[in-house]
C-alpha cells in the first residue's frame, strides 16, 4: 500500500503507472520531457519533471521516503544503470528496472535493483508459443509449471476429463473450462469438453506443446 | 509446424525468432540492417535482408508461402502499418502484429492483423500488480481468471488447505506448491502450506490482491 515512484514514462512506465493508480495506489511519476509530465498529471497521484541521473533532483521530490520504485528508463543504458544506482543511494528497498538486454539486465542486478524486467524479451518467447496457432495465451510459472488458454484438443473433446485421460495419459491438468457466454469454472473430473470451450491448462512446458498438438 | 517469417530483430522480434527456434520451428527472419542479418545468419534457418515495406521484396523471398508471419516492426507506426497491409495482401492467413498504443494497434486490427501484441502495456500491467512485494509472478487469463505466484498469507501457513478455508472464505484456489528443492506438486484439499513455500494461487484479479494482503 505504499507509495510507487516511477521513473520514465515510455510505454513501460506508462502502463506501469497507469495499472498502479487503477489499482488504487499512490504513483508519484517522474519524467525528464515536460510535456510528458504535463500530460499525466490529473492522472496520477504526482507527476513531477526531473533529470533522474541527478541524485540531488531525485532528493529534491523526496524519492528517499519511497519503499518501492521503478525505473523504466529503458533505452539508455547509461541512464537507467545511473537512475537505478541513484536510487539505491537514496536506500529504497525495492528496485525493479527495466533492461533492454541480458548484459543490461545483469549490470542493473549487480549495482543493486532487486527485480530486472525484460518486456519485449518476455512478450517474444510468449509470441513464440502462440503462433503455433493452437495456444490463446501462454505463460511459464516456473521451470517445470506452464499456464496455458487454448482450444481443446480433437481427442478430448465431448468427453469427461476422466475419460479422456488428460492426465494419466498426457500429464496434463485442465485447471478451468470457459464457456463461451459463462463465466470461467473449474474443471472437475466429470467436466466435459467440448468444441466451443477454451480451456485453461497446467503441465510443463514440453507436455502443453505436445497436448495442443494431439489429433493435428 | 509451419515455417514462421518474422519480420524485424529488435528486441521483441529477436526474442520471438530465438525462441521458435529453441521451439525446432523453421524460421525466416527478415531485416533491412545487414549487420543484424549477418548476425542471425547462424543462428536460425534463413536470415534475409529486405525492406518489408516492399510488396516485390517480400515475394522475391516467397513471403507468400508462410501460413504464420509476426510484424515486430514497433517503433514506426507507419512502417509497421504498411508491412502489416503486405501480409495480408500476400494472403498469409496468421499475422501477428506488435503495436506500441492502443490506436496503433486498433488500426493494425482493421487493416488485418489477427493477433496485436503490446509487450510493454502487459510488462507494465504486469509489474504493477508484482511491486506490491508479495506476488513474484502475476498474469490474467480471461477477464475473472488470474494467476499468481506469491509467497503464502501468514493466515494460511502451518494449516491444510480446507482447514485455512482458501475457497470457502477468500475464493481463491491453490493450484500448486513450490517447496524449495523440490519440484512443483499439484495441491490437494491436505496439503500444508509452509512459510518456506511458494504457492501458485488462481482466481479473480480482486481476490487475489486481497488474498496476498491477509495478515499485513
Ligand atoms: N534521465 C532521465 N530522467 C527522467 N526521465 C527520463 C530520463 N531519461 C529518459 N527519461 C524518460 O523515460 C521515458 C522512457 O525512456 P526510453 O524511451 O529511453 O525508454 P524505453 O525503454 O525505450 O521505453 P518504452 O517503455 O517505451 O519501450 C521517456 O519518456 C523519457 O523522457
Ligand atoms: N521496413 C523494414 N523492413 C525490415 N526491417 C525493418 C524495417 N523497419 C525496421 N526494421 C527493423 O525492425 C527492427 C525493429 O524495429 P524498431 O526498433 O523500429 O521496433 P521496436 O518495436 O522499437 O523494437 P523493440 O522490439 O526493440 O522494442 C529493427 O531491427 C529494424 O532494423
Amino acid at each position: 500500500d505504499a507509495p510507487v515512484l516511477v521513473i520514465g514514462l515510455g510505454r513501460f512506465g506508462a502502463a506501469t503507472a497507469g495499472q498502479l493508480d487503477r489499482l488504487g495506489r499512490e504513483v508519484l511519476v517522474v519524467d525528464d520531457s515536460a510535456a510528458l509530465v504535463q500530460k499525466w498529471a490529473e492522472r496520477v497521484t504526482h507527476a513531477v519533471q526531473a533529470d533522474a541521473r541527478s541524485i540531488d533532483a531525485l532528493r529534491q521530490i523526496g524519492a528517499q521516503d519511497f519503499s518501492v520504485a521503478v525505473c523504466a528508463v529503458g533505452s539508455s543504458v547509461e541512464a537507467s544503470v545511473l537512475i537505478t544506482a541513484n536510487l539505491v543511494d537514496l536506500g529504497i528497498p525495492q528496485i525493479w528496472a527495466k533492461a533492454i538486454s541480458q548484459s543490461h539486465g545483469k549490470i542493473l542486478e549487480r549495482i543493486g535493483a532487486n527485480h530486472v524486467i525484460y518486456p519485449e524479451a518476455e512478450a517474444g518467447e510468449r509470441t513464440a508459443h502462440l503462433v503455433s496457432g493452437r495456444m490463446l495465451d501462454f505463460i511459464e510459472f516456473d521451470d517445470d509449471f506452464a499456464l496455458v488458454k487454448m482450444y481443446p484438443p480433437k481427442p478430448i473433446r465431448g468427453k469427461s476429463l476422466t475419460d479422456s485421460g488428460v492426465r494419466t495419459k498426457h500429464r496434463i491438468t485442465v485447471v478451468g473450462v470457459k464457456s463461451p457466454g459463462r463465466p470461467f469454472t473449474y474443471a472437475t473430473a466429470d467436466t466435459v469438453i467440448s468444441n466451443h470451450d477454451l480451456i485453461i491448462a497446467s503441465g510443463t512446458e514440453g507436455d502443453l506443446e505436445r497436448f495442443a498438438a494431439l489429433g493435428t
